[in-house]
């Protein structure tokens, strides 16, 4: 019902036969309550809304463009100035390809790795699955019952109580077997947790991956930046994944994690089972964003 | 002289960025402002007044009644006069939230209470969900009544019940799948268990990391079962418990613990005054 308000906004602007300074405020007004209510950063927000409204006042739209059509421009510019105009996919390039997934408790980690483990078999690869994941009760077996149905083998020690150890070996593992891709589920964690986010970087810098993907959970709130922040000071983050995009959730606190780790978005989870995983699209994610 | 809208709208200018960023949702500020509003515009007072400071005190104020539940629930008073054991307990919320460690934090703060708990593992869909429970049953001390994966929850929930009848057993807390509150399926099916159960208490396990989607997600769940309590979980990440006052402002429920941990003694009785502080910064 933000949208509606939004599209109200946009629709008076339209019948206004000339840039009214009212009017473009009532529309940034409008975009910064849908940007916050999708849980965008209230800082971020802020500061979007006025190099967005100090353009909508100050350019001309370009010959045969409403002005309506040229603030959406704007918006949208502004927005994927971010988020990147479209979708990196994940490279597949040395052999093996080493990928390690990190983030907060239950942001969906475990289940994204299954979700990509799945994607990359499709696409012909051989692929590897470590459980570094020492500390969730039956992590390993959740790994194993979600890809070893694929044939997908999952290297795991629910005895070992050292992480750093058992990414170690089990990235050793793969690469005797000559797999193309290994990717390796750690356990949750946040900033607060000093020595967890210790064991992370101690386990990224151990098994030099690739990638570590930052796994975001879509209904993150204003700590999505403080968070990605301490991940980023951990270890260096390749890319970002945003889960539980099929609830009601926007996914706001994802721009966030952008920011802070410089790390493009480049899949989003929209569901539990194994398929869905989708490629990241900045103007879908954005109009989601403005609702 | 009187406090006029102007007075009230540049005071709550900086309180409002502080209560946003606290992740308390953007229609509950909206509900506070106008709150504010009629209380305090017209109201006379001393020329040289604070005003602002007057419109600080009416925000906290107006807070702390949002986080103080009409019905103040205290679980022990509750379970032990309870002639017909067991007390039913079933636990739902969003995907990830921390339901199943929750309930192994209860499960062990009622031993520590002297009563005796079993646990029904309902979760029969999602990888590694009943090894998960019963792992944290047996480091707790207490029993989980299983029945497999695919098989129907209520039934399991129904066994356990059974069970804890047969043998005296103070208190059932139930497991269910975490679900999306847009899953028609889902909604469904956890509107069966609490219809096949017939629980005490009905408590959503949030996420206190979630921002404005908790606002919907609460919501949706109370639509379709009667949500009795609240537990916040993951307030050690720096959480700021914004998410306390959206739950609270949209289903009124009383919130009854607060999670601070992953270890077995890291549920803490939830205190709106030490939210309140936490909120403000
Ligand atoms: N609706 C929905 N649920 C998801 C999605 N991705 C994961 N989940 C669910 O979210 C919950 C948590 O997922 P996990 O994969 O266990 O999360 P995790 O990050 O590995 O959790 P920890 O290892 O405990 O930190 C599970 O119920 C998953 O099924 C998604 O895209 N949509
Ligand atoms: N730091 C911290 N982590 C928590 C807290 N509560 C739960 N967790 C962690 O969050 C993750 C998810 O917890 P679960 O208990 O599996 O959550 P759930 O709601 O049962 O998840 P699903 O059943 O998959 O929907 C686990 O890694 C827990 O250890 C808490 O209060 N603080
Ligand atoms: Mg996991
Ligand atoms: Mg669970």
């Amino acid at each position: 019902k933000l949208g509606q308000s939004l599209n109200n906004a946009l629709k008076k602007l339209a019948r206004a036969s000339t840039v009214d300074k009212a009017l473009v405020r009532d529309v940034v007004r409008d975009i910064q309550r849908a940007l916050i209510t999708s849980d965008v950063n209230v800082r971020l927000v802020l500061d979007l809304t006025k190099k967005i409204e100090k353009r909508a006042l100050e350019e001309k739209p370009p010959a045969g463009v409403s002005k309506k059509e040229h603030i959406v421009k704007i918006v949208y510019e502004e927005l994927t100035n971010f988020l990147g105009k479209e979708a990196k996919p994940i490279q597949i390039k040395a052999k093996p390809t080493v990928l390690l997934t990190v983030g907060i408790q239950g942001s969906g980690k475990t289940t994204s790795v299954a979700k990509l483990s799945r994607y990359f078999q499709k696409h012909g690869y051989k692929i590897g699955v470590v459980c570094s994941d020492t500390w969730r009760p039956g992590a390993y077996q959740q790994l194993k019952q979600l890809v070893e149905p694929y044939g997908i083998e999952v290297f795991g020690n629910p005895e070992e109580k050292n992480a750093i150890k058992l990414a170690k070996e089990g990235v050793e593992y793969f690469k005797k077997k000559e797999v193309d891709v290994i990717i390796v589920d750690s356990a949750g964690r946040h900033k607060e947790e000093k020595g967890l986010i210790e064991e992370m970087r101690q386990i990224s810098s151990t098994i030099n991956p690739h990638e570590v993907i930052l796994i975001i959970d879509g209904t993150i709130g204003q700590q999505a930046y403080n968070q990605a922040l301490a991940f980023k000071e951990a270890t260096p983050i390749g890319s970002i994944i945003v889960t539980k995009l099929d609830g009601s959730a926007k996914g706001g606190g994802a721009l966030s994690a952008v920011v802070a780790t410089g790390a493009p978005i480049k899949c989003i989870g929209v569901g539990e089972k194994i398929d869905d995983l989708e490629p990241f699209d900045p103007k879908r994610f954005v109009s989601r964003l403005l609702g | 002289t009187e406090i006029s809208e102007k007075d009230v709208e540049n005071a709550l200018w900086d309180l409002e960025l502080e209560l946003l960023e606290a992740d308390v949702a953007l229609e509950v500020v909206d509900e506070l402002k106008e709150r504010i509003k009629e209380k305090l515009v017209g109201q006379k007072v001393k020329i040289g007044t604070n005003k602002r400071n007057i419109v600080e005190n009416a925000v906290r104020d107006a807070v702390l009644e949002v986080l103080t539940p009409e019905k103040h629930i205290d679980l022990l008073e509750m379970i032990k006069p309870k002639e017909e054991k067991p007390f039913v307990i079933v636990f739902v919320g969003f995907n990830g939230g921390g339901k199943t460690t929750t309930i192994a934090k209860l499960a062990n703060w009622l031993k520590k209470n002297g009563l005796s708990v079993v646990i029904a593992a309902s979760d029969t869909f999602r990888a590694g969900a009943i090894e998960q429970v019963e792992e944290h049953a047996k480091r707790v001390g207490v029993k989980v009544i299983k029945h497999g994966y695919k098989s129907d929850p209520a039934a399991v929930a129904y066994d356990t019940i059974e069970h804890a009848k047969a043998r005296g057993i103070d208190v059932v807390l139930v497991d269910t799948a975490g679900r999306n509150e847009l899953n028609r399926n889902l909604m469904d099916e956890m509107k069966k268990i609490v219809r096949v159960t017939k629980p005490d208490l009905v408590i959503f396990v949030g996420d206190a990391l979630a921002g404005n989607a908790i606002i919907e997600q609460a919501r949706q769940f109370n639509e379709a079962v009667k949500i009795d309590g609240v537990i916040l979980a993951k307030l050690d990440a720096d959480a700021r418990g914004g998410a306390a006052l959206s739950i609270a402002h949209a289903i009124g429920a009383p919130i009854l613990f607060v999670g601070v941990g992953q270890g077995y003694d890291d549920l803490i009785p939830f205190d709106e005054k030490w939210i309140l502080e936490k909120i403000f910064g």
